[in-house]
């Protein structure tokens, strides 16, 4: 299956609710810097369940729009995922919601737990525990140059 | 535990070495991963080797920039292989390429997404982003803090410029 | 101790701001040095601060890659200006730079080159290289080990390209 | 005043003895991934008095050609820099001589002790300690995102 579409709703420098895609098979994101090229990145990471400390931030609540110079644009932000399956062609709307200083889940727009939202990523082959695949502005060199020992890890981690 | 060890690490370390072929579009690059106590490899340590197109058996810390990225990208889609995400987000990987490993990694990445993934890079340079099918272009917009726009360019529908491309002949 | 302290901590910090409004080529850009201690500053810690320009205030690790780039580049420019060693060498800064502040950044070091300092830069950026006054070309041999060549070109036997360029308009 | 030349002979990626430059106010170094451009900053580096750490090297004897593959070129590797000063114009020669694992120094060709050779080189405001003018490859976001003790003692060491 593939990523179809993201909609963000005052996540980061992006304000109110914008759906952004389609994503083909080979897409790039391109524009100046400072522009939120890598908030983008961080809201696919974020709507995956990847933690805060990997998403620039020290809190949930600095996620939505505006936070960082005090004046948040509201009091909730929000992520959806548009995931097609490659067979069924069914799609599936991940979504993630910050309300306060934790943050919903909903499946298809039901509230789900944590742990069964996980789990229905895992099932398309997301584990964002083990980051094989969200490489973030800076660290592709240090994936080749963990020592001996980080690289054990990082297989007992993915078997 | 040994097992299931043993069934990825195996599975990643056969397939390493011919991604990292095809990523420097060359067949005397070798890549190799060993453990260093081969009976109990999940006690010790792993050690990772990449020797580039030309050259000979070195410590991987003696590698260039570049060289490293090219090294850790072989050994982030071999693993890949092993656990297959459905896409892959890449933010910028091509900072310390030079144009000739950007076009190679680009048509990897390139030939990857027509079977194996959906891959989505961040760029800022046009050797690397005029290979994708479609462009997210994101403009700022002055506001009390920056405000993002999206624009969306489809590049399925222009000719490829590439698709007369031959194999970088090694 | 307070006193050499102060002399060099107050002359950097003046010339702080007018170097990144050069480098960033915008007026409303701003950059400021702040001790958390005024009486004792050596006791505790320097804050630095950027505003980029059109943005507002917010913390530096809000910064994106290439504004980081542009403040380093920023502080370290500024504390030349208080202990001028006669030279710079640089290992490719312009690796996270969008070509707006490639050129805005080339440009800044072309103009300092004539006047404060030489500079000697790593870049694999055409966009970059081109307004240097000489190119050095390394290129590598293959043997046992790389063995690396040197070429050197001066570019100021060529008319320059940017002998026109206006002032960026901020 | 300025660096005119470069001499280096069997340091790193470079066999024998080449001789690099002139340098102008503003030279690019240019050449594809692996070529030696990061080594030729090492080896100015080396020359002004940096320390093996910095160098990407675990041991002084690893500059040699040829070593990290076990075939060292020679038992010695040396790199001298050839500085014009702006108003007299008198050129003056520092040299830097690996041999065994230790360096030695020269200027002008005459023997000399390290501390003189580096005060020398803080006459000319090459002042090594404080590194202020060498940025090597993937540290420059690094200079602005020091915490602000870091940053005191960056001050202390330059003023
Ligand atoms: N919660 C927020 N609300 C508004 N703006 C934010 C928020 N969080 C971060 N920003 C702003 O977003 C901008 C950074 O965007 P981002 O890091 O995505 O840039 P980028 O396009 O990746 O740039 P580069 O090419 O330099 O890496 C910064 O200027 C930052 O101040
Ligand atoms: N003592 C040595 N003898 C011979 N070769 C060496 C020695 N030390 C390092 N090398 C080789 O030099 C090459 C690295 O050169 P360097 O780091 O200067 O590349 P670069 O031109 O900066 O590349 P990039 O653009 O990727 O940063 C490596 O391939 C390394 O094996
Ligand atoms: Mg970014
Ligand atoms: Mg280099």
């Amino acid at each position: 299956g593939h990523l179809k579409y993201i909609e963000v709703d005052n996540f980061k420098s992006y304000r109110g609710k914008q759906k952004i895609g389609p994503f083909k098979k080979f897409s790039a994101i391109i524009g100046p810097n400072g522009s939120g090229k890598s908030n983008l990145m961080d809201a696919i990471s974020f709507v995956l369940g990847e933690k805060t400390s990997n998403l620039r931030v020290k809190r949930l609540s600095d996620l939505i729009h505006g936070a960082p110079i005090g004046q948040p644009a509201a009091s909730r932000a929000s992520v959806s995922a548009i995931y097609t399956d490659a067979e069924t062609k069914k799609e599936t709307v991940f979504t993630r919601i910050i309300s306060g200083s934790s943050s919903d889940h909903k499946i298809n727009g039901k509230g789900v737990s944590s742990q069964d939202y996980n789990a229905e990523l895992e099932k398309i082959g997301v584990l964002v525990k083990s980051k094989n695949f969200l490489v973030f502005q800076g660290t592709v060199e240090s994936i080749a140059m963990k020592n001996a020992k980080e690289r054990t890890a990082m297989f007992e981690e993915i078997s | 535990r040994y097992d299931r060890f043993m069934h990825c690490f195996d599975h990643v370390s056969n397939r390493i070495d011919e991604i990292y072929k095809a990523l420097a579009r060359n067949q005397s690059a070798q890549a190799f991963l060993g453990p260093e106590n081969p009976e109990e490899p999940y006690l010790d340590g792993v050690n990772y080797n990449c020797v580039a197109p030309g050259k000979r058996f070195r410590p991987m810390d003696n590698l260039s920039g570049g060289e490293k990225t090219v090294a850790a990208l072989a050994l982030l889609f071999a693993i890949h292989s092993y656990q297959p995400a459905p896409f892959f987000v890449l933010d910028e990987i091509d900072a310390a390429l030079d144009n000739t490993n950007i076009g190679k990694v680009a048509a990897y990445i390139r030939e990857q997404a027509e079977i194996n993934f959906q891959c989505i890079v961040i760029s800022l340079k046009e050797e690397f982003y005029n290979r994708s099918d479609a462009l997210i272009g994101i403009y700022p917009e002055q506001g009390d803090c920056i405000i993002s726009n999206v624009l969306t360019l489809d590049l399925t529908e222009y000719t490829d410029p590439y698709v007369h491309e031959e194999e970088d002949s090694p």
